[in-house]
């Protein structure tokens, strides 16, 4: 299914988790 | 509809309508470790949907979803009972994406760990509109904001 603009938001606390 | 309640004495700063579709709990870590990327867990959220474990379509109750500086609730239209209830400090990330079914509705992912960040889990919800799915990752992303700085 062809996927438009993906909003993310992050929790600072995880970083890279 | 973002409606702030500024009687001080509510928790909740923001509450919009979602509709919920569906949660993948309790994914072991390793597991959670491949769901980093945005489009991982948008994947992992399509099949697990082709798999039958998370519905194309939500339930058809509209539920409040409140967020605010303690996290996310989710409750009944009348807020008699809770379904959700996401403390701050254990989302690990929000994600809104066009669900591609062409009725412009957004799909809100939200990723959450235990206390222990041994397990995660997937909690999905239906928006109404992608301005909707934005204003929530707004309101979300000020309640971290406000939780760092207040921990400094």
């Amino acid at each position: 299914i062809y996927k438009s603009a993906v909003t993310t938001v992050v929790n600072p606390k995880y970083e890279g988790k | 509809s973002t409606k702030s309640l500024g009687n001080g004495t509510s928790e909740t700063c923001a509450e919009f309508r979602v509709k919920y579709v569906g949660a993948i709990e309790k994914l072991q870590f390793d597991m959670s470790r491949t769901l980093q990327e945005p489009l991982d867990l948008i994947n992992y959220i399509d099949a697990a949907q082709q798999d039958g474990k998370l519905p194309y379509v939500p339930r058809d109750e509209e539920m409040i979803l409140g967020v605010s500086k303690y996290g996310v609730k989710v409750a009944s239209p009348d807020q008699c009972d809770v379904l959700h209830r996401h403390s701050l400090y254990l989302i690990v990330r929000m994600l809104c994406y066009d669900d591609g079914l062409g009725a412009g509705k957004n799909l809100l992912a939200l990723k959450t760990t235990d206390a222990k960040q041994e397990a995660c889990s997937i909690w999905v919800y239906q928006c109404s509109s992608s301005e909707q799915a934005q204003s929530i990752c707004k309101v979300l992303s000020a309640s971290f904001d406000s939780a760092l700085t207040s921990v400094k």
